[in-house]
């Protein structure tokens, strides 16, 4: 399995809609300070699941709608689409190729969606669950925690490797 | 159950020695579980640089905690590797030897998962298979370009947007 | 008392805005006291890079952050400058551009204050009158050496031993 | 009032005595991961007064001495001295330069001294209580805590304008 698609449009500084195509291997994402590339893990860490605003370095979850420019107004709606690769059927469905989506409103409504079709957060987070995938998961290393994993306390540690069991 | 954990445990910690080793260049590293109730306990890293005395990772510097912390993930990916990994700046700390350190263990994984690194350094940039740049041309708003790194002139230039 | 704390309030208020706009090429930087007490009352700061929307702090990028920092500490170096400043590695979260807003901003400093500066980061190197290598030649045994920075191979290069 | 001369000898890494000089103007520190340059830094909060290890990266005082490499025993003291240029008078002390000296054994005893003469902790603290220099004031700022200005708590804030007025 492998990550082939995102979809992002709403979704913090990402005004219109942005799409990138990822391959197997090493992909690199460079810029200029403030444009954008952490958002990009953000939006990824967001769609699989993510309930906590402040891991997603916001106050709120509204804060992950595009709140608008000097030159634009705010955003209605972010929405985050991920599409895997699933011909080796790693995710537990029968599907060659599963795409998760999110969508906020700005009513605070939220929808999820697998391959299209309308489901509960449950349905995605149970869908990745003994994938390596997630947002707990080590596979997610935010910008400035990497020496986290070593001064963190002793007992923190310990969920590290629990969920590698 | 303790049996599976006790299992894993002692896995990631011949893994880790290992993968410290050749972050490092040698020296070694340990994983000691505390004492107590093995589903409770917490767990200590003890870690020797070639060359210097064995001691507390709280002595060690910016970049060596980096180098541990890589080398415990990359422990752990050997286990349960994940299909892909998103890091971001891992390797801001890092000197021009140990970024190569770090991009020359990297290789050893990519049979197994797929990667995505944020970086400002060209030396991991030249190891990538494609690039996005990510501009504000319009200040405010992200947009993605497809780009490649030109070994030549040691740069990277844009090819033409992805976002059409 | 109150009143030096609340007119010395007002001048690094002034003075950041001020060095934040330096910083960004524009925009607006702002320290909000706390509602209560002024003796006990915290402070918040908000801000908003050209061209963006006024945000909380949380939701700037790792530079950003460290663009923000750097200008709050140099309004204070303004009202209160210290003789000597130590600064290990601030520059390390900057792309190019902004490690060059940093280091002509240090520049306006130098009448006031010696700065001692730990970097990896070349154009930094460059603006420093004297710079000191560290080395640990004998595993786990530091050692400093007088170097120099040379301007055609944008390298530094070794002096005699500062150690002798 | 600028910084002459740093001595340090049996103090974290510097098992050898090392000594350099300082001028006005701008000093870059460089070199690879691991090898001391923090420890410089470390050596000067520790002279002027510093008393929590942490603060110093370690787990108690007795981790600032040099505890010796493969090829090397142990130190049995630690020692630093700190020299300023006092020729506009700006520390409250008669004399044109002015050398601060913390010594600590492995024993755990402690010693203090301004120019050579023996003294209190609290002497030095006091000698540079005004100056802007010491160890909780922002001339010394560590490795990675410079996005921590911004990222503390509002009452945190406070403690550095605090120190200002
Ligand atoms: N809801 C939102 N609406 C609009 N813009 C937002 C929103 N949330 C965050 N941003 C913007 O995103 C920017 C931060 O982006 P990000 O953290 O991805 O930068 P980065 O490319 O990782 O930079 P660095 O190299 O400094 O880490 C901030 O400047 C902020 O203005
Ligand atoms: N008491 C001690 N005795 C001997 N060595 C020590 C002692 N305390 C710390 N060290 C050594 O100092 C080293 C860390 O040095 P320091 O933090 O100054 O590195 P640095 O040059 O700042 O590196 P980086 O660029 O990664 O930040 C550690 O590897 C540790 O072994
Ligand atoms: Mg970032
Ligand atoms: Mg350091």
């Amino acid at each position: 399995m492998y990550l082939r698609k995102l979809q992002v449009s709403g979704f913090k500084s990402f005004a219109d809609k942005v799409e990138v195509n990822f391959d197997k291997g090493v992909t690199g994402i460079i810029g200029p300070n403030g444009c954008g590339k952490s958002n990009v893990s953000d939006s990824i860490r967001w769609v699989l699941g993510e309930q906590s605003p402040r891991r997603l370095r916001g106050q709120g979850m509204a804060d992950m709608i595009f709140n608008g420019t000097v030159n634009r107004p705010a955003g209605g709606m972010a929405e985050v689409t991920l599409t895997f690769d699933n011909a080796d059927g790693l995710l537990p469905v029968s599907y060659r190729e599963v795409a998760v989506t999110r969508r906020l409103h700005r009513s605070g409504e939220s929808e999820y969606l697998i391959n299209n079709t309308k489901c509960r957060m449950k349905d995605i987070t149970d869908l990745f669950l003994d994938s390596g995938i997630g947002t707990s998961a080590y596979s997610l290393m935010e910008q400035g925690r990497v020496d986290q994993v070593v001064s963190a306390k002793p007992k923190d540690r310990r969920e590290l490797l629990e969920e590698t069991a | 159950s303790v049996d599976l954990f006790l299992e894993t445990f002692e896995k990631v910690k011949e893994n880790f020695n290992r993968s410290f080793r050749r972050m490092f260049n040698g020296g070694r590293a340990e994983l000691i579980m505390e004492e107590g109730d093995p589903m409770e306990a917490g767990i200590e890293i003890v870690v020797q640089p070639p060359g210097k005395k064995l001691q507390h990772i709280s002595l060690l510097s910016g970049g060596e905690k980096a180098l541990v912390a890589t080398a415990l993930l990359f422990a752990i990916y050997e286990i349960k590797p994940c299909p892909f990994c998103f890091l971001d700046e891992i390797d801001a700390p890092l000197d021009d030897a140990n970024v190569g350190r770090f991009t020359n263990m990297l290789r050893n994984f990519l049979d197994r998962s797929q990667f995505i690194i944020i970086t400002h350094n060209k030396k991991t940039m030249e190891m990538c298979d494609s690039i996005y740049g990510v501009t504000m041309a319009e200040e405010g708003v992200t947009r993605l370009y497809s780009m490649q790194f030109n070994k030549k002139n040691n740069n990277v230039q844009t090819l033409p947007p992805a976002n059409e």
